[in-house]
């Protein structure tokens, strides 16, 4: 469902060049749940904004379903980006003067999938991650986990085929970690695709395959 | 060190009053290192800001050397945040506009350790963590985990002698995590207390004692 070829991405301070992905090469297949492990600032979350198209490589392709991303119109790209793949970020990026029940529904406003009522889908995924009585805070009235829950939320409510979360249990406990894991797996088996990022090794066994990252380079694959 | 005595704390969103912490006894010896865990959401990070003195409590008492902190004047309350307690954010607090040297330096433009060299010392501290390659990259340019690490390199620069850690290393893979971990260990060794709130069950097992919250309560102390 997803092909990484040679792909590369730098960042340039001034003019000095900082390579982070120094050719990245592997292949995701429908169904699919991996892990990508590796050390702080190797580049994962980097990694992993460009598999979701927010961000550009300095060279290399990406493929969805085999068409090549940099050579989609815009109409494609926002419906992958806004259906097709659910992205939950490291940083949450919720919206300040939104409570959780209104960052949850954000992405079904510029697209919705047809028969979704998209306040009762909402109200079902924050029930799932636990946060039923917390709909109606905003996110400086939730704790750190339960920011994170509700980008968990959020990132689900379109039916993505294909989830990217990255780090997406850093900030629960054991337990409720547990939880989303369990959520994951349900997705998983009902064919959803998810690419996640994670420190938690254990959590990384779960799943089908680990990919891990070493300085910009690909390191194992098991 | 620290003595807290049936402390409360409530949100009041409209005229509901949400319970937080429901009563909270306990005292910390000069020098321990505590951790303290429960689910998220339990009011680990609402009691760690008022062990910071950042909020004030709905009820109850804060004792800091047998010095009632609600009874501190403002010179006692900034010598206390300033110098005496470092403070790692679970969301970094970071300053975006500002590179990771100078947000290490921040807390010396306020109150300063009479014979340090600022600068000498953030760079010390910025290559303890390992970053010493990224001292001049903003916020934006940093990795999570790397921004996580300029927090706790901030928190240090005044040598504080109590150090506030809440979830330091819910972005560090398991060696970088373990570094910090030894950093703390080792100011520990030279006499700081050191409060930390962790999901990581294998590093609150290094710590002298585990404070366990559950639902707003101290649930276990052993
Ligand atoms: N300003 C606020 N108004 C209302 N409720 C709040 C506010 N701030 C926090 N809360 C609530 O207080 C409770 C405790 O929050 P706190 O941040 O202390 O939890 P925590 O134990 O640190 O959780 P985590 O492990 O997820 O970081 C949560 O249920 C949260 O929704
Ligand atoms: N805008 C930028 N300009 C310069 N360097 C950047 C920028 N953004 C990220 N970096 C660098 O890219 C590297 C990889 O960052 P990335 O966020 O992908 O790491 P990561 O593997 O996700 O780390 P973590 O586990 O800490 O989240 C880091 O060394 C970081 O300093
Ligand atoms: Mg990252
Ligand atoms: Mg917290």
């Amino acid at each position: 469902i997803l092909e990484v070829v040679d792909l590369r991405k730098s960042y340039f301070l001034g003019d000095t060049e900082i390579p982070i992905l120094k050719g990245i090469s592997f292949d995701v297949y429908d169904g699919e749940f991996i892990s990508i492990v590796g050390p702080s600032g190797s580049g994962k979350s980097t990694l992993m904004n460009l598999l979701g198209c927010l961000d550009r490589p300095t060279s290399g392709k990406i493929y969805i379903r085999n068409k090549d991303v940099s050579s989609m119109n815009d109409n494609e790209l926002s419906n992958l980006r806004g259906l097709e793949i659910g992205f939950i970020f490291q940083k949450f990026n919720l919206i300040p003067r939104m409570n959780a029940l209104e960052n949850v529904m954000l992405p079904t406003y510029a697209n919705k999938r047809k028969g979704v009522d998209a306040k009762e889908k909402a109200i079902s995924l924050l029930k799932k991650v636990g946060l039923e009585d917390r709909m109606h805070h905003k996110p400086n009235e939730l704790s750190g986990g339960q920011s994170q829950r509700v980008a968990i939320a959020r990132a689900l409510i379109n039916e993505p085929s294909i989830i990217l979360a990255d780090e997406p249990t850093g900030n629960l406990d054991t337990k409720t970690g547990d939880e989303v894991m369990e959520l994951f797996q349900m997705l998983n088996k009902n064919k959803t695709t998810i690419i996640m990022i994670t420190h938690n090794n254990s959590l990384a066994k779960k799943t089908n395959r680990i990919i891990r990252i070493l300085d910009g380079k690909i390191d194992v694959e098991n």
